[in-house]
């Protein structure tokens, strides 16, 4: 998280972190987890855990370990070679269904889903919360857990960027309805480490202070400039139908 | 010994019969015959009272006659002067002298033979109820057409023992009624019902004519019913005297008619019918019965609807309604089974939440369901309020018998104060 804060689990109890490689995810369900496909790409078995803002290996041993059972990455990612460079982010988006039901707490609730009402289309200047365990801006391995607040911007933004690595040109990244842009104020990002977690957003409407995961993080052309986002309201179809098909019963 | 017939000769006869003699002669005849004695001589001492010397025909204990004296035959061709017809088989002589005999006596010759006698008009009483036969030595009885002769071979009696009546209503009478009933005999009727049915009988007063009762009230012909260990009667009169219904308390009912030799009546008729057995009108508490009947009586039955939120319980298996049916022994088949409280057993557990309610588990009780607050809330609709209901479940007014779901509470950040330590 580039521009950010230190933060509380407690702030974020939805916060997952995927060990290696370091990544994060949202928790949506007792037993689901929502997270970025490149994440699972190189590991469909992850470790993950919940429940507190430092990842060392001493804190780690107090968190809530997350196994997972199964991975539905979506149907619409494409796979790329392994000399490829990705510039194909379109549907970055997987669920991990885990072995056993988290236990809830303070620390550890999920996050909502957006519905496909109106209501959860993102207006540009609609503030997000994002948080992870990613490089910042001085480190490239944080340990405890780092929030930013950024505004939802036109894709063109993130578009217009140039990117880290000058042999990219961003030009060639294919940017799809599927994805959010966002950051551009005070150097707020995420970065490498914060992929799959939850841009969160208010709830429209609701008396009482909600948060939806409207994005995920999926890639970017510079950290602490802007990044893309995948649009969770699109895929609200693919992700309960998925969740249904295959959840666990009380018998299994 | 006896002999069908003898001589007898005084003392010394043809000779003077001695002083202060004393002889018996003793008379029988074979059974069936009396005894005719008589005189062809006879001289003795004459005496008043023949109070000297005497000969005494005695049977048994009646003193036939007492001779003395001389006599002689008043019909020339008959030599017989005085002569005794018995009616028994057995006399007995006595000849007495006495001391002093100045004339010389020479005393008497008799002579016995048996006779048949008719036991069937020689007697006072006769030996016959209905005919008497006589025969040389003998006699026998015999019956009208109907009787038949008893084993003391002189009272007939007609065969009317052994009636069984089986159907549910009927009609008794006595032998030949209205006409007169047989004397000497005994006549016995049963009425068998199943189980079930008590006897009821009925008597008209006028239906009954029998031989009144003595002066010490034993009645010579007599009417007696027995039911069960109770007994009726013995009736007789003219106009049945007991209750004119009797209900006895058993499916069995023997009657006996008993007559004596004299006094026939017209006798008596009577009706019976089955009565029933009654059943209790109590049922189990917490039902209604259909039909409702003032009385319940055997093979009745009846069927037994639980109210709501009660049922009956067999083993694994619950109803809400039994059939029961009154039995021969008045009572009712399955009274053993009871209506009781629907019991819909502990509420299901709910993941993420409880029941609050466990143990009152009856109809009508009520259970309130919650999730685990704060992380968990009751996703469906409703209060999450249940209450058993009369069909065993429990039921929620808007979800029925689905259960609530507790889902877990999302999107709540929960931020810890800062506090004011630096």
């Amino acid at each position: 998280i580039f521009g950010g804060e230190e933060t509380d689990i407690s702030s974020f109890p939805w916060q997952v972190f995927f060990q290696n490689p370091r990544a994060g995810g949202a928790l949506i369900d007792e037993n689901w987890v929502l997270t970025a496909a490149h994440v699972l790409e190189s590991n469909s078995n992850p470790i993950m855990y919940m429940g507190t803002t430092g990842v060392r290996n001493v804190a780690l041993q107090k968190a809530q370990m997350l196994l997972a059972d199964r991975v539905f990455i979506h149907p619409g990612w494409k796979p790329v070679g392994e000399r490829q460079t990705r510039t194909n982010f379109d549907n970055d988006i997987a669920l991990v269904r885990l072995k056993d039901p988290v236990k809830l707490g303070p620390n550890v609730s999920p996050i909502c889903l957006p519905d496909s009402s109106p209501d959860y289309d993102l207006n540009f200047g609609t503030l997000g919360l994002i948080s992870g365990w990613g490089r910042s801006n001085e480190r490239n391995v944080v340990a405890r857990l780092r929030m930013a607040s950024l505004p939802v911007v036109p894709l063109e933004k993130c578009q217009s960027v140039e990117s880290e690595d000058p042999r990219v040109d961003i030009r060639t990244f294919r940017f799809t309805n599927n994805m959010i842009c966002a950051g551009g104020e005070k150097g707020s990002d995420s970065c490498d480490g914060d992929s799959g977690g939850a841009f969160a957003v208010q709830v429209p409407n609701e008396e009482n202070t909600k948060f939806y995961v409207a994005g995920l993080v999926s890639w970017g052309p510079k950290c602490g400039t802007y990044g893309i986002y995948t649009k969770v309201k699109n895929y609200i179809s693919w992700i309960e139908k998925t969740m249904q098909e295959n959840r666990i019963s009380d018998q299994d | 010994d006896t002999s069908m017939y003898g001589e007898i000769l005084s003392p010394n006869y043809p000779q003077a019969y001695p002083n202060n003699a004393q002889k018996t002669w003793n008379i029988t005849v074979p059974d069936g015959y009396g005894i005719r004695l008589y005189f062809t001589h006879l001289d003795m001492e004459l005496s008043a009272n023949c109070e000297y010397d005497s000969v005494k025909i005695v049977s048994g204990d009646l003193v036939e006659g007492v001779l003395c004296g001389q006599k002689s035959s008043k019909n020339p061709s008959s030599p017989i002067v005085k002569e005794y017809h018995v009616p028994y088989n057995s006399l007995q002589v006595i000849f007495e002298s006495d001391f002093s005999n100045e004339e010389r006596f020479t005393g008497f010759a008799a002579y016995y033979v048996a006779v048949d006698i008719n036991e069937c008009t020689d007697f006072e009483d006769a030996p016959c109820s209905h005919f008497c036969n006589n025969y040389i030595g003998g006699y026998f009885c015999s019956c009208p057409p109907e009787y038949f002769l008893h084993d003391d071979m002189k009272n007939c009696g007609v065969n009317c023992s052994g009636n069984i009546f089986t159907d549910l209503t009927g009609e008794i009478t006595s032998p030949n009624y209205p006409s007169l009933y047989p004397e000497n005999s005994r006549c016995d009727y049963r009425v068998i019902l199943e189980k079930g049915f008590h006897v009821v009988v009925t008597i008209k007063r006028e239906d009954f004519d029998v031989e009144a009762a003595d002066s010490e009230g034993y009645c010579p012909d007599s009417l007696l019913l027995t039911a069960g260990g109770q007994q009726f009667g013995p009736y007789c009169g003219n106009g049945f005297p007991g209750q004119q219904i009797i209900e006895t308390k058993d499916n069995v009912l023997d009657i006996i008619f008993q007559t004596d030799e004299t006094g026939q009546k017209k006798g008596w008729k009577l009706r019976y019918y089955g009565d029933p057995m009654p059943c209790p009108k109590e049922f189990t508490a917490n039902s209604v019965q259909d039909p409702v009947k003032a009385t319940y009586v055997y093979k009745d039955t009846v069927k037994i609807t639980c109210l709501e939120g009660f049922e009956v319980v067999e083993g694994k298996v619950s109803s809400t309604s039994f059939y029961s049916s009154c039995q021969s022994n008045g009572q009712w088949s399955n009274s053993n089974l009871k209506c009781k409280p629907v019991d819909c057993g502990s509420p299901e557990p709910i993941k993420n939440g409880a029941a609050d309610n466990t143990e009152d588990t009856l109809f009508g009780a009520v259970t309130q369901y919650t999730c685990s607050e704060p992380y968990y809330y009751m996703k469906t609709e409703g209060t999450g309020e249940y209450r058993c209901a009369a069909n065993g479940t429990w039921v929620n007014e808007v979800l029925g018998m689905e259960l609530p779901q507790c889902v877990a509470v999302c999107g709540v950040r929960n931020q810890k104060s800062v506090g004011a330590g630096r």
